[in-house]
């Protein structure tokens, strides 16, 4: 294992047990910025683990940033660990979000389905859902994605044990998801929420579940669109955005459309690239310009709501 | 550990209604085993699917005989599975 976070390979992906050694060197790093949090435990009892970065306060208003909620999804989680060394890199040299850090709190989940994670690396590198099994079923999981308790059921999400997009028998029933449910209710003033997937280059906000927009669409799509622009003039990597239901397709239990509903009303979900030709393939060499890139678009929503406090 | 030998990666973009309908008449057939990497969303919007070796022909002959163009967006699966592997042996030895 590498000696240090300055020593760690950027631009490879790992395994869950090189993250959280990666995870624990941080910490040890910047005992005054970084704390980890252990949320919850999967459904086969693996840590949830969250990374927090604070420079003091009490509950401060905050940001939230999942990646790897669907496992196969290897750029997110590497990108997460990009994010996590980012945060402590311009803090150090006070610049970026270290402003940001000024008056907020940021929050990071890298590995948000361990137990998928660990099947992507042992078993089957195409899993995508957690690993719970199903009463009835001989199918296993359910869609991370489509658990929660937003338009819970619906269409866009499947009933059927053995799809990719299962809904679960009932919402939050993924310990992966009722973890965040209950840290997001406890914390009470989380003011942006950001989950990341893979891939198809769009940036979404809600709704998923229903065509009726929400009441800060419009907030919501100049925000985007000024994310978008910032992130495309790095590398130039196009990106669409729009509400979820206008710019894919319908999708029930959708994670921002939950928090949304909570009251968190920066909340965007990204689909990173994957350039044409890869999917989630995406060769190793991709991580850090992917990473880059998102990260002067969560920049602009970080900047946004830490200059528009509601 | 789950193989995917001689699995390819379909890349269709739907041009009209039909062929977005024939996509959709696929993700119902579940014994295809197929796996939208990129589930049909609207005209234009590239839809992903990861298809089986056993499934390939029945798959490629139902597109063809409804002429919805497709391209072949990953030859082997299992060969970038192992050259990410491969990969991943390189710099964690480095």
């Amino acid at each position: 294992l590498p000696l240090s976070t300055s020593t760690f390979n950027y631009e490879a992906y790992h395994t869950l047990d090189e993250i959280y050694a990666f995870m624990d060197m941080l910490v040890a790093e910047n005992p005054n910025l970084v704390s980890k949090l252990e949320i919850g435990r999967s459904t086969e009892n693996r840590p949830l683990y969250v990374l927090k970065f604070s420079t003091g306060g009490s509950n401060r208003p905050a940001v939230w940033i999942d990646t790897g909620i669907h496992s196969r999804e290897w750029v997110t989680q590497a990108s997460g660990v990009w994010f996590a060394k980012k945060i402590v890199e311009d803090h150090a040299n006070k610049e970026g979000v270290a402003s940001i850090l000024d008056t907020m709190d940021i929050f990071l989940e890298i590995v948000t389905n361990p137990d998928g994670f660990a099947y992507t690396h042992s078993t089957n590198r195409m899993w995508r859902k957690t690993r719970s099994k199903n009463s009835g079923s001989i199918c296993v999981g359910v869609d991370p994605n489509r658990n929660w308790d937003a338009g819970f059921g619906g269409s866009g999400a499947s009933g059927n044990p053995c799809t990719e997009t299962y809904h679960g028998p009932y919402p939050n029933s993924e310990p992966e998801v009722k973890s965040i449910v209950d840290f997001v209710k406890a914390h009470g003033n989380i003011k942006a929420f950001v989950s990341i997937h893979s891939y198809s280059q769009l940036l979404l906000y809600p709704y998923g579940y229903t065509t009726t927009p929400v009441p800060d669409q419009q907030e919501l799509h100049e925000l985007s669109a000024k994310a978008v622009a910032a992130l495309s003039s790095l590398y130039g990597t196009n990106y669409e955005y729009g509400s979820i239901i206008t710019t894919i397709y319908k999708a029930s239990g959708a994670t921002v459309d939950w928090t949304y509903n909570q009251g968190i009303k920066y909340s965007f979900t990204f689909e990173l690239r994957d350039t044409g030709r890869y999917g989630f393939l995406l060769p190793a060499t991709q991580i850090v310009p992917t990473a880059e890139e998102t990260w002067l678009a969560l920049k602009v929503i970080m900047e946004h709501a830490r200059d528009n406090m509601y | 550990t789950e193989t995917f030998v001689g699995h390819q990666v379909l890349r269709v973009v739907p041009t009209s209604h039909e062929e977005l309908q024939r996509l959709q008449e696929l993700q119902g057939l579940e014994h295809l085993k197929l796996d939208f990497w990129l589930a049909p969303r609207g005209l234009g919007s590239p839809v992903d699917i990861r298809v089986p070796f056993p499934s390939l022909q029945a798959v490629k002959a139902h597109l063809e005989a409804n002429g919805v163009s497709y391209s072949i967006m990953i030859e082997d699966v299992q060969e970038l599975l192992d050259e990410e592997q491969r990969e991943m042996m390189r710099s964690s030895r480095r």
